[in-house]
């Protein structure tokens, strides 16, 4: 594992654990969309179905767990805490997550390296998460104001895909035959749905203010 | 099977 993998990967559990403090010290999920919270846990229980057949690192199942558990744990909180789900934006949170689901799942059946049941699931989950910020996104616009949390928490999700690609190009000149093409555009398609929030962000960060998106 | 990547990233 290279270093730009492994600090992808520390920068996506930091994102996590920025949200479930924030949720956990604020006792309140304004601003999060729970929409693409389930996204992310759809997306982590059909890519890590191979939990039960492979074992590749201590490291990779630890951190499967991790994401699988945290993820459950943000969507009980929004859902079923008593404090924290009166905080929820439901009114404004109003994607339709079908228009993902659906059109991810017959690219996975089209595109894919093996017709079976786990290799479609995990072709699905990979178009799935480039897509899963989508209903967060139209959250924030909706609600203009962002808080820093949320803010950072976005700019983790951001930084962790970005890490990801130079890690994918390190990879790509060190491995022989290393290539997977799959991922790699879905993963380039997933950074870019960022970099407009990603000006945003920078923007407000360098004039030291609160971050607001335009209209 | 071939051509199948092997899936160590997360």
């Amino acid at each position: 594992m290279n270093i730009f993998r492994l600090a992808g990967d520390m920068t996506h559990l930091l994102s996590i654990i920025v949200l479930l403090l924030k949720i956990q010290a604020t006792k309140s999920c304004a601003g999060v969309s729970l929409k693409t919270q389930e996204l992310y846990a759809v997306v982590f229980v059909t890519r890590y179905l191979d939990l039960f057949y492979s074992f590749i690192s201590l490291y990779n199942t630890v951190m499967k767990i991790i994401f699988l558990l945290t993820a459950f744990t943000i969507i009980w909180y929004m859902r079923k805490h008593k404090v924290v789900c009166q905080t929820y934006d439901k009114e404004q949170d109003t994607f339709r997550v079908l228009f993902l689901i659906v059109p991810c799942f017959v690219l996975a059946l089209l595109v894919n390296h093996e017709m079976s049941v786990t290799e479609v699931l995990w072709t699905f989950s990979i178009y799935l998460e480039a897509v899963a910020i989508l209903p967060q996104l139209v959250l924030l616009q909706r609600t203009k104001n962002v808080d820093n949390l949320t803010g950072n928490y976005i700019f983790m999700l951001g930084s962790y895909r970005a890490l990801y690609l130079v890690n994918w190009v390190y990879r790509y000149f060190t491995e022989l035959g290393y290539r997977q093409w799959i991922v790699w555009v879905s993963g380039t398609v997933q950074t870019c749905v960022y970099l407009d929030f990603f000006y945003y962000y920078v923007q407000a960060w360098r004039n030291n203010e609160r971050m607001k998106l335009p209209g | 099977a071939a051509g199948v990547c092997a899936k160590d990233e997360l």
